[in-house]
């Protein structure tokens, strides 16, 4: 049996929402460990990688693997149902055709019940090993956001180029082209808005500004984003959450 | 502008 409660179900429904756009179909895999979720989306670019670590629950029991394969449009829609500051609390038997999802407002005595069909889903599964990394930013989410934002308006590609003491992206299109730089810099007082920047080597890389606008989604989760690059593997993008994160691994463009 | 990469070239498939 699966029982895993969160303290407000606004964290559920921030985390489904920072990638609901860009897969459909997932099957969260559920253990004494927490739950965890990986799925491609259709193109095959990107992949997106859940882990909810037991910490980030109030309450959480899972006596064996469980899967719940979900339609992501279909849980969204209940978990609209609940209000954010509501206790969300997830059940569902060993072999589950259908989970419970509970909202409880525990000012009001106010109980909410909703039950979802679940799927059977067939997916592949991605193994990513542990990938060597040749630069590593950290920054705040919100300015990467705004930098994706603005950047796609002028081309369907983004360079990111990264040295030791820069970070540049850029972006050429029909109209014209645009580039912002931005250096490592520290603030004590608000370590959140730092940005950090360890290179093992420069690197130069290109990524479609489509994919790059459903990652910045997760930064509702968090005030800061871990971006992970090299020229030979996927680019790996990093919301951390109280315990556990959201990663979006991205496959480069490469001139032909 | 340039080629888009599928994961598939990157990660072995389960």
């Amino acid at each position: 049996m699966l029982e895993a409660k969160f303290t407000e179900a606004g964290l559920f429904k921030r985390i489904i929402d920072s990638f609901r756009d860009c897969v459909q179909l997932i099957n969260f895999n559920c253990s004494e460990k927490g739950i965890a979720a990986q799925a491609v989306d259709d193109s095959r670019v990107l992949l997106v990688s859940l882990s909810i670590n037991v910490e980030a629950f109030e309450e959480f029991r899972a006596d064996r693997n469980i899967v719940l394969g979900c339609d992501l449009t279909n849980l969204s829609k209940i978990l609209r149902c609940g209000n954010n500051s509501d206790n969300l609390t997830l059940i569902a038997e060993d072999s589950p055709d259908s989970i419970l999802i509970l909202f409880e407002d525990t000012k009001r005595d106010r109980v909410s019940e909703y039950s979802l069909k679940l799927m059977e889903i067939e997916t592949d599964f991605l193994e990513i090993s542990d990938m060597k990394y040749e630069s590593y930013i950290t920054m705040p989410s919100a300015d990467f956001a705004k930098t994706v934002r603005d950047l796609s308006q002028l081309s369907d590609s983004i360079n990111i180029l990264v040295t030791k003491d820069t970070i540049k992206f850029a972006a050429e299109g029909d109209i014209g082209s645009g580039s912002i730089v931005v250096k490592p810099f520290t603030d004590l007082d608000h370590p959140e808005n730092s940005i950090k920047v360890t290179i093992e080597k420069p690197v130069d890389l290109r990524f479609g500004a489509k994919y790059l606008n459903d990652i910045i989604k997760g930064a509702s989760l968090s005030d800061t984003i871990t971006i992970k690059l090299s020229e030979e593997a996927p680019a790996l993008f990093q919301f951390d959450i109280s315990s556990g994160n959201l990663q979006f691994y991205l496959a480069p463009k490469f001139d032909e | 502008v340039g080629v888009q990469k599928r994961l598939d070239s990157f990660f072995k498939v389960q």
